[in-house]
């Protein structure tokens, strides 16, 4: 464990933490992507598959638990809860996300360390997660008005993974054998999508305007 | 054998 991975973990909880608070504290779910937290809750079902199987450290099981429950705290607010269901910008959230599904799931089978099941449902949550926003951020640039809540849980996803990608550059030089271009890309990639977000929160912090995506 | 590739990481 390094300090940029331990920074990038709590900088994931913390944006976990806050979108459960906007949802609990103003007990609606607009300008959330239903889509992207349930892409959120596969990415962390095929990820930690070897939750009851290999324990590695306590941090990391209570950690892994921590997301799959939240994720999935999360959808079932979003699709059953009495008051919070009504919030949701259904026909705003129109993202086609079944095909960031399938071309994860394309690419997963064509690049992966082994091919096993394990393997395979790894690279396939890495390639997910990669694109797991973009129903999130098609939404923002559709919301007009978005919430201080929303926007700092999506600024604090896309920071978490770029601590990750100070992780990967720390543990290559100081480990031998750490070579993992998997998720060296797919991390490129996720926190690049994010570049234009970085920048109009960066705009509307300095000018103090409410964040607004244009179209 | 091959090593198993351990993800310890989240």
């Amino acid at each position: 464990m390094n300090v940029f991975r331990f920074a990038g973990d709590m900088t994931h909880l913390f944006s976990v933490l806050v979108l459960l608070l906007k949802i609990y504290a103003t007990k609606s779910c607009s300008g959330i992507s239903l889509k992207t937290q349930e892409l959120y809750a596969l990415v962390f079902l095929t990820r930690y598959l070897d939750l009851l199987t290999d324990f590695i450290s306590l941090y990391n099981t209570v950690m892994k638990l921590v997301f799959i429950s939240s994720s999935l705290a999360i959808v079932w607010c979003m699709r059953a809860h009495p008051v919070v269901r009504r919030t949701y910008d259904k026909d705003q959230d129109t993202f086609r996300h079944y095909t960031l599904v399938a071309g994860s799931l394309v690419l997963a089978l064509l690049f992966h360390d082994r091919f096993t099941i394990r393997e395979v449902c790894w690279a396939f949550s890495i390639y997910l997660e990669a694109v797991a926003i973009l129903p999130q951020l098609v939404l923002l640039q559709r919301s007009r008005n978005v919430d201080n809540l929303t926007g700092q849980y999506v600024f604090f996803l896309g920071a978490y993974r770029a601590f990750y990608i100070l992780n990967w550059i720390y543990r290559y030089f100081t480990e031998q054998h750490f070579s993992r271009w998997i998720p060296w890309i797919a991390g490129l990639v996720q926190t690049g999508l994010y570049a234009d977000f970085f920048y109009y929160y960066y705009l509307s912090w300095k000018n103090n305007v409410k964040l607004q995506l244009p179209a | 054998e091959v090593e198993e590739t351990a993800h310890d990481e989240l």
